[in-house]
């Protein structure tokens, strides 16, 4: 249904040729444990590349953004019903895990694997 | 919120899972590191250069088979006179509380077995303490144990899960794992008056523990059936985890 009614819905200037930098997509990003003030008990990594997600949403949610079907309803609604219902978001989509080794308050040596802690997909949501 | 630290801003969304570890684990405010060298920090290194790229990204073949290990240091060092040939340390390792979704999956004692002390080349091994009244039967010595490939050979790895599990992990409150650090000379070595002093325990013997994360599993739990008929029909399953 979605497909027949696209047509109908004009489509944003970059999707016609615009710059691809403003649509969603992940920027590799990397901080160091010190400039967020946690290098006083992680010893390992340094650095941690948590990334990030940024960029337009486009109208028409592409196979490969991984949006639900609410995303969809949602960019419609936006567009034929209600403005002040947003677009959907870009956000992360996949995370994969870091492993930490830090020192505790108590001289204790933990190794631990948090999971969530870098974005490696984005979509639209 | 200029010159604030980070972890206490982050305080203020105490709603957040994580932040709420973090919290748990960091020092507080910021202190200095602890100070930790030696042996133990360069097992934990080792482990950690074993299970994780330099990004920090988990090895694909690791083979930790954990995904939390804490090594914890002993808290007293007791040395005891001599008796007979036997020159004995007491270690107290403090065991915090188990949160819940960490499952203990092995433990571990890591101790020099070969010690050099005043001149004096000593023999060594680890038992658990047990009061005199009672009798406790415990793997000798050197069975279960192996060389940790991540220490040099006068280290010795002996695998405890069994006794911890059994005789600690369960008990309520604050819990310490104490052992008893025992040497004796080698062959050829005459015993001459010995004394502790320049061997601190932190030198000699170290906890190792592995948990795994139950959150996924306790994530995937159903919700159990109001119905009793229901509850009854169903799989047999839920009906060991009710009674668990």
């Amino acid at each position: 249904q979605a497909g027949s009614m696209r047509s109908e819905v004009p489509l944003p200037s970059w999707e016609h040729g615009g710059p691809e930098s403003t649509q969603c997509s992940l920027h590799p990003f990397q901080v160091s444990f010190h400039q967020l003030g946690w290098d006083h008990w992680i010893i390992a990594p340094h650095l941690y590349t948590p990334n990030y997600c940024k960029g337009t949403c486009p109208r028409v949610l592409r196979y490969g953004l991984n949006s639900p079907n609410h995303a969809i309803i949602q960019n419609l609604v936006n567009e034929l019903v209600d403005q002040s219902v947003p677009q959907p978001s870009c956000v992360p989509y996949k995370y994969v895990p870091i492993s930490i080794l830090l020192v505790d308050a108590n001289g204790s040596i933990l190794y631990k694997e948090y999971e969530d802690m870098i974005a490696q997909s984005c979509t639209c949501r | 919120k200029a010159g604030k630290p980070s972890l206490a801003l982050l305080a203020e969304a105490p709603t957040l899972p994580l932040i709420w570890e973090l919290l748990e684990e960091a020092p507080v405010k910021q202190q200095r590191k602890p100070h930790v060298l030696g042996h133990p920090l360069r097992y934990m290194l080792e482990l950690y250069q074993r299970s994780a790229d330099t990004h920090g990204h988990p090895r694909e073949n690791r083979t930790i088979g954990a995904t939390m290990v804490r090594l914890v240091r002993p808290l007293l060092n007791i040395a005891r006179p001599l008796r007979g040939p036997w020159h004995m340390q007491t270690l107290d390792f403090p065991l915090r509380s188990s949160r819940v979704a960490y499952q203990l999956v092995r433990a571990t004692v890591v101790y020099r077995h070969q010690l050099h002390l005043n001149h004096l080349h000593l023999s060594c091994h680890v038992e658990p303490w047990v009061q005199k009244s009672q009798t406790y039967s415990f793997l000798p010595s050197r069975r279960g144990s192996s060389k940790p490939s991540m220490l040099s050979e006068t280290w010795t790895e002996m695998d405890i899960t069994q006794h911890i599990q059994q005789r600690l992990w369960n008990h309520k409150g604050r819990r310490i794992l104490r052992l008893n650090f025992m040497c004796q000379p080698q062959k050829g070595s005459k015993v001459l008056e010995l004394r502790w002093h320049g061997t601190s325990s932190l030198d000699t013997a170290f906890l190792v523990l592995y948990f795994n994360d139950t959150h996924k599993s306790v994530r995937n739990i159903k919700v159990l059936p109001r119905d009793p008929k229901e509850f009854m029909n169903n799989d047999s399953s839920l009906l060991l985890r009710r009674t668990r």
